[in-house]
């Protein structure tokens, strides 16, 4: 639902460690 | 102190110092309350902050750099959940005003809205994101009559590796999210068109881990396209 939080610091971890770029 | 107070404090005509310490304790306030209280904050601080942010040239010339990061880092806690995500991705002011905070003379805010920036471009919604920041820069960029990445080259040329890396993180994250073979190259070889080649090949010579994240992404994406084509 919409208070689903953390949602930025997810994303930036995900594309600083370069996981959010692994091809699917 | 309530949602309510500070929209009450956004509205008054607070001088610069004065509306430094509103901003941090409002970014505070955003990080550390339930959603329920950015709720309440809602819309209509949104829109006091995306104001602020938007006539800082006009009705709040002397506002100073610290406060224009402030109210980047306020959006940043303001979109760290669902419904402030939701919020600013629906209003039409949202990622443009995140793509003038793409401003290498504050290399510190810069790092935050290229941040925030890669990490919209990559979030899967049924509108594709990266296309609306890519025409936030190009739309930018045309208004102020320069090259659309002049701006983040510009921020790659810092002497700050964390600003360095964001600029690539964004790039990666615009190219990784095209679709298309065609549109990939074509912003990849605009990029390196229009000084990326050059920059790369100092950033090489970079240690740092974050970076090199970065810089074999790119490689990466690069290699696969040109086997694909």
């Amino acid at each position: 639902g919409d208070d689903e939080t953390g949602i930025m610091d997810g994303l930036l971890e995900a594309l600083q460690s370069g996981a959010a770029f692994k091809r699917k | 102190k309530s949602a309510v107070m500070y929209i009450q404090e956004l509205k008054s005509d607070y001088r610069d110092t004065q509306l430094l310490s509103c901003l941090e304790s409002l970014r505070v306030s955003l990080n550390n309350n339930p959603v329920s209280w950015v709720q309440n904050f809602g819309a209509e601080g949104l829109a006091l902050l995306r104001n602020l942010k938007k006539e800082e040239k006009d009705e709040y010339p002397m506002m100073g750099v610290k406060c224009q990061h402030e109210i980047i880092r306020c959006l940043k806690a303001f979109m760290n959940n669902k419904y402030g995500l939701k919020s600013m991705l629906e209003s039409v002011e949202g990622i443009p005003l995140l793509v003038r905070a793409i401003n290498p003379v504050v290399p510190a805010m810069m790092v935050d809205a290229v941040k925030l920036l890669s990490a919209i471009s990559i979030l899967e919604h049924p509108e594709n994101l990266h296309e609306r920041v890519l025409e936030a820069i190009t739309e930018e960029a045309e208004k102020r009559d320069i090259e659309r990445f002049q701006p983040l080259l510009a921020g790659m040329n810092k002497n700050s590796i964390a600003l360095k890396a964001g600029c690539m993180q964004l790039i990666n994250a615009l190219i990784s999210r095209g679709e298309e073979l065609d549109f990939r190259i074509h912003i990849r070889s605009e990029l390196l068109r229009v000084g990326l080649r050059d920059l790369l090949r100092e950033v090489r010579t970079i240690e740092s881990e974050e970076l090199k994240v970065q810089v074999t992404v790119f490689d990466e994406q690069a290699e696969d396209d040109s086997e694909d084509l």
